[in-house]
C-alpha cells in the first residue's frame, strides 16, 4: 500500500563533512555544534550512529557551495573533540519520499532502498523519520533514483519537488 | 531565536538494534528491509553514517516490547549482509525538539546538544529532518531531559508529548 507516500523530494550538489571518531562523552556534540553555529554553518541533515570503543563519527550535510565554510570550521573544532580526522565530500545528493506515517511500517524503506539497491545505486548515508525517508546518494543518479522511485511508488510527474530533502 | 520549536516530543522504552560492519554495497539496505517487513518489524528510526574500509553499521530503534523479535529477525539476516555481528540496545529513549525550519540554523540542534551536555547526559544517536531534530539518549534520563529541553526553549509545561519522537 503506497498511498501514504505525498511525493518525492530531492536536492542535487550536496557535500558530506564527518567528525571521524570523535570521543563519545557527553558535550561533545554541544561543541561542535556551538562553534558551527557561530560560524554560520547551515546543516541540513546530522547523524550520528552507534559508536565503538568509546569512539563514534557524526555528519552532516551542506550544500555544495558551503563545503569549504564548513570542512575549515570542522577543522577548527577538531581538537577541542578529539576526532581522529575530519573527511569532507562532495558530488553527493539526497533522496526523500515524504508523507505521513511511513514509519508505520518497514515496507516503504524496503520499496525506495530496493529501488536504489536494484539500481545499483549505493546507499551513503540514511536518516528517517515519520514523514521522510532520506537517502544520501552519488549525485551522478539522482535524476534517475527520482524517476524510479516515482514509479515505485506509483507516483504522476508532478509529485516531485527538488528542495530539501 | 526559539520561536520557530513547537514542542518536546519522547519516547521511553526504546531499544536499538543495529547490524555492525556490514558490507557497503548496493542492494544491502534492501536485503535487510525486504526480510524485516516480511517479519513485521516496524522500525521508527533508521540511521547509517559513513562507511570505513568498505564497512558500515546500520541501526533502527523499535519499541523495546518488540526488542526481541527484532533482534531475531535481524540475526537471521546477518549472514545474508555479511555484517560482523548484530548488537541490540535496550533501556533507551528518544527526545525530539519539534518545529518547521528547524534545518535553518543549526542554533536549534546546538541548543538542544548543549542542554543535554550540560546534564552530563550521553547522546546516543541523532537524527534530523528540517522539522525534527531526535536524540536517542538514556532511558533513565528522559523525563529530567525533557523538562530541561522545555526551560532551553522557554515552552510552557502543555507543549509536550510522548508518543513518536
Ligand atoms: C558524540 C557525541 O554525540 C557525544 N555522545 C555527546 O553526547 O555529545
Ligand atoms: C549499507 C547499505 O546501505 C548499502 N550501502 C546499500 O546501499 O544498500
Amino acid at each position: 500500500d503506497v498511498s501514504r507516500v505525498a511525493g518525492i523530494a530531492h536536492q542535487a550538489a550536496v557535500a558530506k563533512v564527518t567528525f571521524v571518531a570523535l570521543v563519545d562523552r557527553p558535550g561533545i556534540a554541544q561543541t561542535i555544534f556551538a562553534a558551527l553555529t557561530i560560524r554560520q554553518v547551515h546543516a541540513d541533515l546530522i547523524v550520528q550512529n552507534i559508536g565503538h570503543q568509546g569512539r563514534t563519527d557524526l555528519s552532516f550535510t551542506v550544500p555544495e557551495s558551503d563545503m569549504e565554510a564548513a570542512s575549515e570550521a570542522a577543522d577548527e573544532v577538531r581538537e577541542n573533540v578529539d576526532a581522529q580526522s575530519v573527511t569532507v565530500k562532495g558530488g553527493l545528493a539526497k533522496v526523500s519520499v515524504v508523507g505521513a506515517g511511513l514509519s508505520s511500517s518497514l515496507e516503504y524503506a524496503s520499496i525506495m532502498v530496493g529501488t536504489l539497491g536494484e539500481l545499483g545505486i549505493n546507499i551513503d548515508m540514511i536518516s528517517t523519520s515519520g514523514i521522510r525517508i532520506t537517502c544520501v546518494i552519488d549525485g551522478d543518479r539522482v535524476h534517475e533514483a527520482v524517476r524510479a522511485l516515482h514509479r515505485a511508488f506509483r507516483l504522476g510527474g508532478e509529485d516531485s519537488w527538488s528542495a530539501t530533502a
